[in-house]
């Protein structure tokens, strides 16, 4: 099935 | 200190109209240039980021880079009592731990202090590449309001497709399916009726519609919204604010294990 990505997976803390 | 004048204060109200739901408590960063946000939501679904320019402000001084911690639901609370036609100031001393909502309104007869306690806030800032989207769609915000609210009805989550032929919207539930498709349109008299596609590669993603349907709280914002897609990246669902910046929200896809 379909996951939930969290955001911080795609963007990394500054 | 800081100090910004905003003439149309009614943007101030929307923006927080449109985000309070979403971000509990955030920074606002101030600096010379103007005030940024950027949140996330509590589950770390999506993200706000709104940007505020300076020479958006009648009036904008910002001696040193601050970081306001706000609750948003309290900073509501205080737009509220704002008038829509009213005249909206910020202020807050460096090193103060409140910040002061002055409203005025047109004809200047009633001027209004509210005083807000701040908080602090330990907030991670995230970085967002630049990044080239395969597909970039501009439609009336409105009608993206109207199609999410319809499929939420259905669904739990949308597929969002682009093609050089437009954007299809679908869903499916206990109930049926639905699917809509908006069709590239610049021939309409009013260019914020137009539908654009922007395409490179066609794409199609899947998202959870509670988010797509809380950023549509921003419709009061601008006549049009751009949502911009890539293959496995979240989708950005921008919002442009008239002479000022822009409010965007970026949300994760749902991606097949």
């Amino acid at each position: 099935g379909v996951s939930q990505r969290s955001i911080n997976s795609f963007f990394a803390p500054k | 200190m800081f100090e910004g004048r905003l003439l149309q204060g009614s943007l101030l109200k929307k923006v927080l109209e449109a985000i309070k739901d979403l971000v509990t408590d955030t920074n606002f960063d101030c600096s010379e240039t103007g005030i940024a946000l950027q949140a996330m939501d509590s589950s770390h679904v999506a993200l706000v980021s709104l940007l505020l320019k300076d020479t958006g402000f009648d009036h904008f001084r910002c001696d040193r880079n601050l970081a306001l911690g706000i609750n948003l639901q309290n900073m509501s609370k205080m737009l509220k009592c704002a008038g829509n036609d009213d005249i909206i100031t910020l202020k807050a001393e460096d090193e103060g731990d409140t910040i002061t909502f002055m409203f005025e309104s047109p004809n200047q007869d009633k001027i209004s202090d509210f005083e807000m306690k701040l908080m602090d806030i330990d907030s991670e800032h995230l970085g967002i590449p630049d990044t080239d989207y395969q597909a970039i769609v501009t439609m009336p915000s409105a009608e993206f309001q109207r199609i999410v609210r319809d499929l939420s009805s259905i669904g739990d989550t949308a597929v969002i497709g682009v093609t050089k032929e437009g954007i299809s919207f679908s869903t499916g539930g206990d109930i049926g399916k639905a699917n809509i498709v908006c069709r590239q349109n610049t021939n309409v008299d009013k260019e914020e009726d137009q539908t654009t596609v922007e395409i490179h590669e066609p794409v199609s993603l899947t998202f959870a519609l509670r988010y797509l349907n809380s950023f549509t709280k921003a419709t009061a914002l601008s006549p049009q919204v751009t949502l911009s897609l890539s293959k496995e990246l979240p989708i950005v669902v921008e919002y442009k604010i008239e002479k000022m910046g822009f409010l965007r929200f970026y949300l994760a896809p749902k991606i097949e294990e």
